[in-house]
């Protein structure tokens, strides 16, 4: 029996051979491949399972291959919503957060809220306040922009006849190189 | 959507999942992410689970608990159960998605019913596997 085990998924959907070129394919492998190790270098060193799993999400969370934290989607409004929950099998602990916009690591805000809260679920700008009051890495919405997904929410709007929000601002001018790798390959979650 | 289950050295699991949801939501729409018992769910007693998908689908079907429920008190290996909520069940309902699973045992699955889905596995002394597509 293996003492320690991680599996991890970076979301499911219309992902074909043929849609994705063979950089894009290589970039995902990577990214997936980085993050199964540093999970592991956790649990081989004998940390915890919520540990592991918090090291490996902001993998996921920093990459703008994924839709979480940054490189997340769009809503309606222009704006990124983030949502995230984590669970504690041995205590039943959990602590979840949803439509945070500041909080860089949405997963350590729901880590807080499970070890240093009453709660278990909290939302909005309140969910904002409460990671920065435990001391979470706070970022402008800026930071989650990506290029990639601008577009795929403008075609979004267009097809279901709804008004485009104005640009963000102070989102980035061009595409960085690993996010322009990566197309629209219609994920679901 | 991302998510990571694991099982440590003292014999817990635990899960995590983290999303910004589906491009141009409104209404400050929520999916089954954040919520506890749908897109994730953890218990010594059984395993640990993170989704993803059509959060609808999967809150409906309460899709994280009931696979560990299944685990637990039907006795289910966790494949069977985890393929029994997304190829029968969520599929039935017309949800598209997948999920994975780490057991206290050891055992590791993941199941999707779509034409793909970024994954990855590794534990003590077996091989990392990485895979993309559902042939992978």
């Amino acid at each position: 029996m293996a003492k320690w085990a991680l599996v991890a998924h970076g979301g499911a959907g219309v992902i074909e051979r043929a849609h994705l070129r063979p950089e894009q394919d290589a970039a995902y492998r990577e990214v997936m491949g980085r993050v199964a190790q540093a999970g592991a270098a956790v649990l081989k060193a004998g940390g915890a399972a919520l540990d592991a799993i918090e090291a490996a999400i902001q993998i996921l969370e920093d990459d703008p291959l994924f839709n979480a934290g940054r490189g997340a989607v769009f809503t309606a409004q222009g704006d990124i919503e983030l949502d995230a929950s984590i669970m504690d099998g041995g205590t039943l602990a959990a602590g979840a957060v949803a439509g945070v916009t500041r909080t860089r690591h949405p997963i350590s805000a729901a880590r807080a809220v499970m070890e240093h809260s009453p709660h278990v679920f909290l939302g909005g700008e309140g969910a904002d306040a409460f990671a920065r009051s435990q001391g979470l890495e706070a970022v402008e919405p800026s930071f989650f922009f990506t290029e990639r997904r601008w577009k795929s929410l403008v075609r979004e709007l267009e097809r279901q006849g709804l008004p485009i929000p104005r640009r963000p601002a102070v989102a980035p001018a061009k595409e960085d190189a690993r996010t322009a790798l990566a197309h629209d390959e219609g994920k679901r979650g | 959507t991302v998510g990571v289950v694991a099982l440590d050295a003292d014999g817990v699991v635990a899960a995590g999942t983290s999303t910004g949801g589906v491009t141009a939501k409104r209404w400050g729409r929520v999916g089954d992410s954040p919520i506890i018992g749908a897109g994730t769910y953890a218990t010594n007693a059984a395993c640990a689970v993170s989704c993803t998908g059509a959060g609808e689908y999967f809150i409906r079907l309460s899709v994280a608990r009931t696979i560990c429920a299944l685990v637990e008190l039907k006795g289910l290996s966790l494949q069977a159960a985890v393929d029994q909520l997304v190829q029968r069940d969520l599929t039935k309902l017309g949800g598209e998605g997948g999920v994975i699973a780490v057991a206290p045992d050891g055992q590791m699955a993941w199941s999707f019913n779509t034409s793909g889905m970024y994954r990855a596995r590794i534990a003590d002394g077996e091989a990392m596997v990485v895979g993309i597509y559902k042939d992978d």
